[in-house]
C-alpha cells in the first residue's frame, strides 16, 4: 500500500512555482 | 447575494474564476488589483491586510459584511449561484471533481510549460517535455468527456467549466498551437464556447488562441 | 444517504477522507482495497474499471445507483452530511478554503518530506529542508487560526478538519517529532482531538505520533 502513495500526482515543485509566480507578478506590478 | 472586494493582481487567472462566477451570479464584486486600491507585493504585506489574510496570498476576498476568504476555488464557490455549484448532490460533487482535476492534473503541467514562455521561470527542456505529455493526458481525458457533452456538468455552464477553462487559459494563449490542439476538438469547441459566453468575455476580454507555440522567453 | 463502493489501496490517506466522512454521515460505504475485490495496478487498468473511471486513478467511488466519481475531495464531499459541508454559505466556503489549503500548502511539502522516510522516493537534502520550511509556514498559519478555535470551521468537526487532518497524517506519524511540533501546540491539540473522534478512530485506528523524526529509508 505504501508504495502506491507515489502513484498519485503530487506537485512537489509547487512551492517553487508559487515563489517564481509571486516574484514575477510583484515585479510586473512595480 | 454576496458583495465585496477581490484583491488580486492584473491578469491573475485564479482571480478570473471568482470574477466570472460573480458575473453569472450577480454578486457585486469590486476588483482591487492596481494602485492606489491594491499594489501586489506591498498592500498584501501590510498589517491591515495580513490581519484579514495571514498568508498574504491573493486572490483574497473581503465581503462588505467583513467576511474574509482566501483560496481561489473557495472564493469562486462563495460567489457562485446555486446553479453554478450544481443543483443536485451528484452535480455538485461532479463540479468539485473537475475543480480538483484542474488543480491536480492541469495547473502543474500548464505552469511548467507556460511559465518559461512568460519569462517567469527558467526553461528546462525535460520539464517542458514532461509537461506536454501530462497536458496531452489531461486534454485527452477532457476530450473524451466532452465528446457527448456541451459543458462539463449538466446542460449549462457550471463552476466546473469556469475553473477548468481558467486553468487552461494561459496554455491556450501561449502554447496550445493548432497543430497540438487539433487532437482535442471537443475541448477546443468547449473552450471557445466558454470564452465566448458574455460573462467570460466581460472578465477575460477577447481571448486569442495562439497560432504558434511560444518558446521560452530568455 | 449515499451508498456505494470506494476503490483504493490500503493506507491511502486520500481515501481516508471519504471513509471518515461516511462514518459521520452514515453513508453506507464498502471499501475495496485488497484482492479479490480490488488490486491496485491491475483492477484499475481493466476495461470495466476504465469505462467508469477513465483516468484509472483511485480513490474512485461507485454508488450502488451507478453514480461514479473520482478525486478524493469530491468523493469525500459527496459522502458528507450537510453539517460536515458547512451549514451556511460562509461556512461551506470556509470548508473549501481549508480543503484547497491542504492540497496546495500541505500535501506537496508533507509528501516531499515523508516519502523518502518511507523509502518510496529518493532522498534529496535540499528538497527535504525546503519542505520543512514550507511545513513550518503551514503549521504556523494553522496554529494561529486554531488559537481561539477547537475546530477549523464552526464549533464542530467539518470536512475541513477531516481533510486537513488526513493531509497531515503521515507527517505526524513519520516526521513531526515532539521537538519540531512543540512550536504548534494548537495544531497538535486539534490533531489529537480529531484522531480521537470515534469516526476517525474507526477508519484510522490508533494513530501513534512519532517520537523521533524518521530519516530517509535508503
Amino acid at each position: 500500500g505504501i508504495q502506491c502513495l507515489t502513484q498519485d500526482s503530487i506537485w512537489f515543485d509547487k512551492p517553487r512555482y508559487d515563489e517564481a509566480e509571486r516574484r514575477f507578478y510583484e515585479g510586473m506590478n512595480g | 447575494m454576496a458583495a465585496g472586494t477581490l484583491y488580486t493582481y492584473p491578469e491573475n487567472w485564479r482571480a478570473f474564476k471568482a470574477q466570472i462566477a460573480a458575473q453569472y451570479s450577480g454578486a457585486k464584486l469590486k476588483v482591487a488589483s492596481t494602485p492606489p486600491a491594491f499594489s501586489f507585493g506591498q498592500t498584501n504585506r501590510t498589517p491591515a491586510f495580513l490581519s484579514n489574510f495571514p498568508t498574504g496570498k491573493v486572490p483574497a476576498y473581503q465581503g462588505d459584511d467583513g467576511f474574509c476568504l482566501t483560496e481561489s476555488n473557495a472564493i469562486a464557490y462563495y460567489l457562485c449561484s446555486d446553479a453554478l455549484r450544481g443543483t443536485s448532490p451528484q452535480a455538485s460533487a461532479q463540479v468539485l471533481q473537475w475543480v480538483s482535476f484542474a488543480d491536480a492534473d492541469i495547473v502543474p503541467s500548464a505552469s511548467a510549460w507556460v511559465f518559461p514562455t512568460l519569462g517567469i521561470m527558467q526553461f528546462n527542456k525535460q520539464a517542458t517535455e514532461q509537461a506536454k505529455e501530462e497536458m496531452k493526458r489531461a486534454l485527452a481525458y477532457l476530450n473524451q468527456h466532452l465528446n457527448t457533452r456541451t459543458f462539463l456538468v449538466g446542460e449549462r455552464v457550471s463552476l466546473a467549466d469556469i475553473t477548468v477553462a481558467c486553468s487552461l487559459l494561459w496554455a491556450y494563449k501561449q502554447v496550445l498551437e493548432p497543430a497540438f490542439r487539433q487532437a482535442y476538438p471537443n475541448v477546443n469547441r468547449w473552450f471557445v464556447t466558454c470564452i465566448n459566453q458574455p460573462q467570460f468575455k466581460t472578465v477575460l476580454g477577447e481571448v486569442k488562441l495562439c497560432e504558434k507555440m511560444a518558446q521560452f522567453d530568455a
